[in-house]
């Protein structure tokens, strides 16, 4: 699964994600990666890509999640994604990407590793694998 | 003026055991990925656009579970999916069961901005896909022979594996995983017993 979120200079967010799936996969099975709200979601205050064991991400609709805890609690982009990453998994694993409406950048993963980069308007730009 | 940002990924759940080789071709195909978003967004670009091309970049290249080099179903071949979303009035588009449109993404994009519908799948996105004159190629173009060799290991070991899955703490390759935990006749999913997953 590979994925993108963006926000431009006019604070427009967006969000994209494509995937082959699992290997040996049933023909016909649907992952997360499709299902916007779980896999992928934009709005406002974020945009977010989800990737990694996709029932578990459909099941806790991860990346509407990450939007809504920001919406309903106030909370900051990383925070949001910590708690999601955390508590929403249950015995799954997964990682996500995001960028908030205000320029920030964040990602989590409960798994072993997760291929990643990111970059901002200030400079910061980095790519990376492990924690 | 806002403040641009963009993040990408390439999957989540490494093998620990990634090769160093492989590891730094991986963070090449980031870092190559990322800048033509970079790019973008410094010359004013919407991100809408942005998130479309990265993707674009990112299904092109075998590397990552995408596009060409995606894996493979139970039969060998490739079922790919994408979806896009723009926070700019939360529209959508999806796509799922495509087997020969080259860019996933792109033909999700075009569902959310020329149909009426905000997801198609099978051989309506596949028709939708030729209606929109969108690229289409052969479905041997996405199939590449470390996936070929991926899915032998994972019939051998009788699993569903998620790309370089592995456990937290666990240090078999995930077919290796798999197979030891395999139940002589419970279906396995990414690794682990079906039984830990909720029904659908």
């Amino acid at each position: 699964t590979v994925g993108c979120a963006v926000v431009d200079s006019n604070g427009f967010t967006a969000a994209a994600t494509s995937t082959g799936g699992l290997m040996n996969k049933m023909t016909g099975r649907i992952g997360d990666s499709p299902l916007i709200g779980s896999g992928t979601y934009a709005c406002d205050v974020c945009a977010v890509s989800c990737t990694g064991e996709g029932e578990a991400i459909i099941r806790s609709t991860l990346a509407r999640d990450v939007a809504a805890v920001m919406e309903y609690r106030g909370a900051g982009l990383q925070e949001a994604v910590d708690y999601c990453v955390k508590e929403r998994l249950d015995e799954g694993f997964a990682g996500l990407i995001a960028v908030s409406g205000t320029g920030e950048v964040a990602y989590g993963f409960n798994c072993t590793g997760m291929f990643r980069g990111c970059a901002t308007e200030d400079g910061f730009m980095e790519v990376g694998i492990w924690e | 003026m806002a403040r641009w940002a963009i993040a990408i990924h390439g999957g989540a759940g490494v093998d620990p055991n990634l090769p160093e080789h492989r590891q730094e071709e991986a963070k090449r195909v980031l870092a190559r990925c990322l800048q033509v978003g970079v790019d973008a967004l410094r010359g004013g670009a919407p991100a809408l656009d942005v998130v479309e091309a990265v993707v674009r970049e990112l299904e092109t290249d075998p590397f990552f579970n995408s596009g060409r080099g995606s894996a493979l179903t139970r039969l060998g071949t490739v079922e790919m999916e994408a979806s896009i979303m723009d926070g700019r009035g939360r529209r959508c588009g999806a796509v799922s069961g495509v087997s020969t449109v080259k860019n996933p993404v792109s033909l999700a994009r075009l569902v959310m901005d020329k149909s009426p519908h905000s997801y198609l799948a099978f051989d309506g996105a596949e028709e939708f896909a030729r209606e929109q004159g969108l690229e289409v190629v052969d479905n041997s173009y996405f199939i590449t022979e470390d996936n070929v060799d991926t899915l032998k290991l994972a019939k051998e070991a009788n699993s569903i594996l998620f790309d370089y899955r592995i456990p937290l703490g666990g240090s078999e390759t995930c077919s290796a995983q798999a197979g030891s935990d395999n139940h002589s006749n419970g279906m396995v999913m990414n690794g682990l017993p079906i039984s830990i997953y909720a029904p659908e």
